[in-house]
């Protein structure tokens, strides 16, 4: 039997708010170990989501034999919506389950909401992700990455990221015009969220559809910052840490016929 | 033009 109560429902409705749009459907892996785990491949194959909550993320897990949950995340997310981020949630499901259960607490107003969500058999694939080698990584505020995602996408279908040691330029080439922003490497001691650093070992240039890095900012409610790490012509990993856990895109770039 | 890569070429199927 699995059991995992988060002690806030507001994880998870970002989580799901934050993969729904790349991925239709996944597995849910749930072990004791290691918590609740997700692989997800977009159909296109070009970005590859992981997530991972470890038994840490919950205030009670308990997870009696491996399950895997395969959901439609399109119908997760509509009963995700039913409850309150500040709720209490569970999820609950018996050994060879059929369904899901998912249960809503506010302790406060003595309101429970249950919802059994149909479970699905999911054929996907999974691909082995090594710990890669980097040629740099950059951690800088989420909501800074996003705008720049986000504005860029309007000049340009790609978007081109250059990193040397002391700034990261995004440089969109578009049919209206070009535009470019350059973020210098800061250290910001009193709110450290807001510095930009930039660890180098090699200067890096790579352009990745705007398309793509657009569904990875919806993860941007989940942390104050992103770490990107960057390797030229490979995929290109966007990290946002959880409590306990961290929500992984790792991004095929684009390169010149 | 750009030609977009899959992760395929990277990653191999486990």
């Amino acid at each position: 039997m699995l059991e995992g109560k988060f002690e806030t429902a507001s994880t998870m409705k970002k989580v799901i708010e934050a993969i729904k749009d790349s991925v239709k459907l996944c597995n849910l892996n749930c072990s004791q170990n290691d918590g609740i785990t997700v692989q997800a491949i977009d159909d296109s194959r070009v970005l590859l989501i992981a997530l991972k909550l470890d038994p840490s993320c919950f205030q009670e897990f308990r997870c009696d034999k491996d399950l895997v949950l395969g959901l439609d995340l399109e119908s997760l997310s509509k009963i995700l919506r039913q409850g309150n981020p500040e709720d209490y949630l569970t999820l609950i499901a018996e050994d060879s389950p059929d369904s899901l259960l998912i249960v809503f607490e506010d302790s406060k107003k003595d309101r429970i909401s249950e919802f059994s969500l149909k479970l699905m058999d999911i054929d996907s694939d999974v691909l082995t992700i090594d710990e890669m080698e980097h040629d740099c990584a950059i951690t800088l505020p989420a909501a800074a990455f996003a705008k720049v995602a986000r504005d860029m996408k309007t000049l340009s279908e790609s978007l081109q990221i250059l990193v040397t040691k002391d700034s990261v330029k995004f440089k969109a080439d578009g049919s209206i015009g070009t535009g470019s922003v350059i973020l210098r490497a800061r250290t910001n001691l009193d709110d450290t969220k807001e510095s930009i650093l930039i660890d180098l070992n090699k200067p890096v240039n790579l352009t990745f559809g705007a398309k793509y890095l657009n569904d990875i900012v919806k993860a941007t409610p989940l942390a104050d910052t992103v770490t990107i790490k960057l390797t030229d012509k490979a995929p290109a990993m966007f990290e946002y840490k959880l409590q306990g856990g961290f929500l992984r895109y790792y991004l095929a770039p684009k390169f010149e016929d | 033009q750009m030609k977009q890569a899959s992760l395929l070429s990277f990653f191999s199927k486990a």
